[in-house]
Order: C-alpha cells, then structure tokens, then sequence
C-alpha cells in the first residue's frame, strides 16, 4: 500500500540528510502511483498532490528531523480533510413519513442496502421503517427485497403491478397514506439499477424523487469501482441529486480510492459502509478508518 | 472533468489520460506506453498493441465424449452480471440449436433461484432449481442428471456471487468443480468468469483467484453499454492469457456480442 511504498521511498532518503524539492518530487510520483493503483481518479490525484508538494516544501517537513513521518502524517491529514473531518449523519427531519431514495448503477449493492437501512434504522433508532420495491425491470427483485425485509422485520411494499396501470405520483401518495395509516415513520425506496447515461432512465429517477420529496437520495457505489467513479457520481448528482454516498462491498480487498475521488470531485459525503452480505454488515463512515485503508 | 479526447491527433499525454481513465491502470498503462514511445503514429501502434494482447486463442477444450453435455460455469464476484449473462447465453445457444438446461446454482442469495428461472422462460430453456438453502453441488449434479436424460447439449449453472477474499467460498467452487467432472468426462469444459467493466484494479485480483481456483477458461466483460471502458480486461489477458470472450452490452437477452479486440480498441480510441 502507500503507507510500505512510503517507508521504503524514506529509507532511501535517509541516506541523502534532509528533504529537498527533488526528493520530494520522487516521492510523490511513488504516492501517485500507489493512488492510481488504489483506484483515486487520476486527476484527484494530481490535485491531492499539489496539495501535499506545497505543505511538504514549508517547514514541517524540510526542517523535520523525521521527514518521513512527516510526509505521511501529512498525506494522512490531508486525505481526512478530503473524506469529511467528521462523519455524517442521515437527515430524517421533517413530519413522518421521511423517505430516503436509493439509487445507482447496476448490481452496485442497492436492494442488499435498502434492507440492512431499514435494520438499522429499526435496532438502533427507533424507528419502523417501509422497505418499499420499486424496480419493475430485474427479474425477482420485489421477491428478493420481501424476503431481506422479513428478515430484517420491518414492513414491505410492491409497486409492479401498480405502475403497470397508475402513474407514480399516485402510486407514491397511495404508499405515503398508507405508511402513515399503519405507523411507519420512515419510507425506503429501493429503484432499479441504471446508467447515469441512460437520460430516459434518469428522468425516471427524477419523477420519483419529485413524488417522493426524499429527505435523503443515498447513492450506492461499490467499492472496487474504477476511473468512472467520478462522472459516474456527478451524472447522477446532476440527474437527480445525492445526499449521500453508501460505499458497499467493503468487506474485499478493494482498496476504496473512489470514495476519495466521490468526496473530491463531488463534495457528497459519504454516510455508510456495507462490509458483507448479511443484514448486520453495516457501518457507520469514519473517515479516519476509510483513510487508512486507502493507504494500505 | 473531461473524459472523452477529441480531434484527431494524439500525444502520449492525451493517451496516458485515456488509458488511465478506462481502467488500465498504471503498471499496464506506463507499460503501453513505453512500448509506442519513439512511434510516428502513437494512437495507431498503441491500438495494435492493444489488439495484439487481446488475441487470444481460446484453451484446448477438455476431452469430451461425442454427445455428452457440454458444462459452463459461471463464476465471479458479487453483482457483476452472472445471472443475467447466463440468460443471454442461454438464449445464444438456443439459437445455435443446441438444447440447453441451467442450474440454479445459487442457493444463497435472496431470489436467486428465482432471478435465473424467468431467465430460463425467456430464452426458453429447461432449469433445474432446488429449495434456497440447499447444496449447490445438489442443483449441479441432478442438472447433469437431467441434461443427459433430456439429451441437452448444454448444460449452464449460475454460482452465487463471492468476493475472492473468502476462502471458503472460494474451496466450494473447487467442490463443484469435483461434483461435475466426476458426473460427466472433462466437466466444467468451460469456466466463464464474469468481469464488471465498471469496477478498477481489482478485476485483476478478482482474476488471478478464480484462475487459480476455478481453473477460468475465459472472460465476459459485463456492462460495457455504459461509459465505463472495461480497461482492466487487457492486463487480465496480459498477465493471466485468460481470452476475453464474450461483452455484456445491456439487460436485455440480446445484450451479449463476441468479443472483439478491434471494436474494443475502436472504441477506447476513436
Ligand atoms: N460482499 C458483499 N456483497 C454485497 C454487499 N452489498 C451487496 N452485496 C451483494 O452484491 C450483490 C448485488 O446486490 P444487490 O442488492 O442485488 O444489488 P442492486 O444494486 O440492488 O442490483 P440491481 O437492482 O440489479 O441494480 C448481491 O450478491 C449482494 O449480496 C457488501 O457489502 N458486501
Ligand atoms: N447495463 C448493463 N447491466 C447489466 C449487464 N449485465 C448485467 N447487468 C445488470 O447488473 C445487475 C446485476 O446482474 P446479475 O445478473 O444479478 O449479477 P450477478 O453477478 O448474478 O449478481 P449476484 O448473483 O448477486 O452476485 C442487474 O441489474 C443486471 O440487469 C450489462 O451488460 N449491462
Ligand atoms: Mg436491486
Ligand atoms: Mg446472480
């Protein structure tokens, strides 16, 4: 990871006393590299080391007696301020029912989310969660989202068959007055997977959330995604709009660079992480651990 | 940011921007590059380069009996398009004249089972299931089983996503592997790992475990229809000479093209 690619570009340079602006330059082209291999886009990248290159040619580190400690106390800061100094939490203000939009890219892990959501919101806040399907295209997937709410114990609702002879701003306000007549405070609205090209897809979005009016649009982003992270991010923050990013599948050996990308390139902070298939693999963001794995 | 060159000529800065920007990486990127270097027509030669490591001939086809079924496996980690890829497969085949029969193989996942059976009535071929929860080893063998009693010249099973990370689930691969190739000579006689040209580096992880483990015959590089260019697919054929086979290029059953070097090439560089 950074972090060994660091000590060993150190160790070399423990041999030439202290830092100078050449050194330093070696050494950031060994961090480019290690981010580009950990998936941060590549003109993230560029700027984060702008960044870094000017704090590491003042003081702290040119007059360091550890300079290389410095320099990756520094990187490490740095990453931090990019991913959010503090975590985020989700905004559930407003009179209930509060809906939250899950959207995405393909098999990027939003059903598999919207359940272990609703869990969370049910054992660690109280509330009583509508996990309500709304994707009329994928084979089964009303069937797979009713089956995770079972086990997760709250509510669930269908909408195929619905959509197939009513308009969504209907179907939406029929699901509204009923969570409200049966006491769920919080609606969660799981959609079909789509391209953040696909205009006619993302209008589609955007009728959703218009009827909706969510408190909360969660993109879910696997966390092994490439390069395309950042546009990826930004067509659909443009489309339909993002409150918060759910990086899913942490529980891999992917490296997570997109997350700094996301937060660079887009300013969306990042709210929670899926670290497994089971509904209890699920954490709450902190930037600090995300950091650290970044670097490796 | 910009993402896409145009206009007609290139420097090696604008083709570095490009390769990395697809997903080469920058092992493979630095490595093209400095291939094509000192070249009179950087976009050309770095296309041929291209094309060149992508040209690979499928591995000899295990031995296999005149009218035994031949066995695909589907394999990959969570959410790339397996199940869905099997559906257009199926649907290829059957085209082709082959009969065809799918194993529901993932007996894990919520709807699995139930995903792959409205695939099998679309294509309109046989699906052997079985209870959620149960061995998938089970599905494998009584589709092999049926395969032969029903004479099908294919027989697909879909495997439960799994991150190469988990060990377990990475020796239960090499079980079914064993449960197949003990029911009929050669079997798995192709083992399809399933890539997502959305995701990064670690495709080629992804890679080299299933090559390891499941003995990989071949790649099917899922969702190139977005913009995503799938560039981790050359340094899997680069290092593993795992043929990229197949391109996934939407949702639909029609969505699924041979892969071609050329138009891959073609379309990083227009
Ligand atoms: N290992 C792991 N797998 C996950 C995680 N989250 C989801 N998955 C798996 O990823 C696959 C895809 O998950 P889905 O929830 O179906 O994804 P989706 O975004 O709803 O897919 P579409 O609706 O088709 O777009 C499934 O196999 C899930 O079990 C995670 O945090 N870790
Ligand atoms: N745009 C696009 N979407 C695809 C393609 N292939 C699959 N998908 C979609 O990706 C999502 C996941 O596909 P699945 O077939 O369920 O993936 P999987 O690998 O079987 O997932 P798990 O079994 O949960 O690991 C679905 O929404 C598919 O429609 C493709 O080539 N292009
Ligand atoms: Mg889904
Ligand atoms: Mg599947």
């Amino acid at each position: 990871g950074i972090n060994d690619r660091l000590s060993q570009v150190f160790r070399k340079l423990k041999g030439w006393g202290k830092l100078s602006e050449s050194n330093i330059e070696e050494t950031l082209r060994e961090i480019r590299l290690a981010f580009l291999e950990a998936d941060v886009h590549y003109q993230v990248v560029n700027d984060f080391l702008s960044q870094v290159k000017s704090r590491a040619l003042g003081q702290e580190v040119i007059g360091s007696l550890t300079p290389g400690q410095q320099f990756i106390k520094i990187v490490r800061e740095e990453m931090i301020r990019i991913l959010g100094e503090k975590s985020q939490d989700l905004d559930l203000s407003g009179s209930p029912p509060v809906g939250i939009m899950l959207i995405g890219l393909q098999g990027s892990g939003k059903t598999t989310t919207a359940a272990k959501l609703a869990g969370f919101l049910k054992k660690s806040r109280g509330r009583n969660p509508l996990l309500v399907a709304f994707d009329s295209r994928r084979p089964a997937a009303e069937e797979q989202l009713e089956i995770l709410a079972g086990r997760v114990g709250v509510g669930f609702y269908r909408t195929r068959e619905e959509l197939a002879s009513n308009r969504v701003e209907q179907v939406i306000a029929g699901i509204r007055e009923q969570a409200q007549t049966r006491g769920y405070d919080v609606i969660i609205l799981d959609t079909a997977g789509r391209l953040h090209v696909d205009t006619e897809l993302m209008s589609e979005l955007a009728v959703v959330r218009d009827a909706l009016k969510p408190r909360e649009t969660l993109l879910v982003v696997d966390a092994m995604v490439g390069q395309d992270s950042v546009r990826m991010v930004q067509n659909f923050s443009a489309g339909v709009g993002v409150s918060g990013i759910i990086l899913s599948k942490l529980d891999g050996d992917a490296r997570g660079g997109a997350a700094l990308s996301i937060r660079a390139a887009a300013g969306i902070p990042i709210k929670f992480l899926g670290v497994g298939e089971k509904e209890e693999d699920w954490e709450v963001f902190y930037p600090e651990r995300l950091a650290d794995r970044i670097l490796g | 940011f910009r993402s896409e060159k145009e206009g007609a000529t290139y420097d090696l800065k604008s083709l570095e921007e490009i390769l990395l920007q697809a997903d080469f990486g920058p092992r493979t990127t630095a490595q093209l590059l400095a291939q094509v270097g000192g070249s009179r027509d950087l976009a050309a030669d770095l296309k041929n380069q291209i094309i060149r490591i992508l040209t690979l001939p499928p591995p000899p086809a295990p031995a296999r009996e005149e009218g035994d079924t031949r066995v695909i496996f589907l394999v990959g980690v969570n959410g790339v398009g397996k199940t869905t890829t099997i559906g257009k497969l199926a649907y290829r085949y059957r085209q082709q004249g082959e009969k065809v029969i799918l194993a529901a193989g993932d007996t894990y996942r919520a709807a699995a089972s139930d995903q792959l059976q409205i695939w099998a009535e679309r294509a309109g071929v046989d699906i052997i299931t079985h209870n959620p929860g149960g061995d998938p080893a089970a599905v494998i063998f009584d589709a092999l089983k049926a395969a032969r009693a029903r004479k099908a010249g294919v027989m697909i099973a879909d495997t439960a996503g799994r991150l190469h990370t988990r060990a377990q689930l990475m020796d239960e691969l090499k079980k079914l592997r064993r449960i197949a190739g003990r029911e009929v000579p050669g079997a798995p006689h192709e083992v399809f790992l399933v890539l997502d040209a959305t995701l990064g580096q670690n495709s080629l992880v992804q890679a080299r475990v299933f090559l390891e483990v499941a003995g990989v015959t071949g790649v099917i590089l899922a969702k190139l229809d977005g913009t995503a260019k799938g560039g981790m697919a050359v340094a899997v054929a680069d290092e593993l000479k795992i043929p990229i086979r197949y391109a996934g290029m939407g949702e639909r059953l029609e969505d699924l093209a041979e892969f071609s070097p050329e138009e891959f090439a073609r379309a990083l560089i227009p």
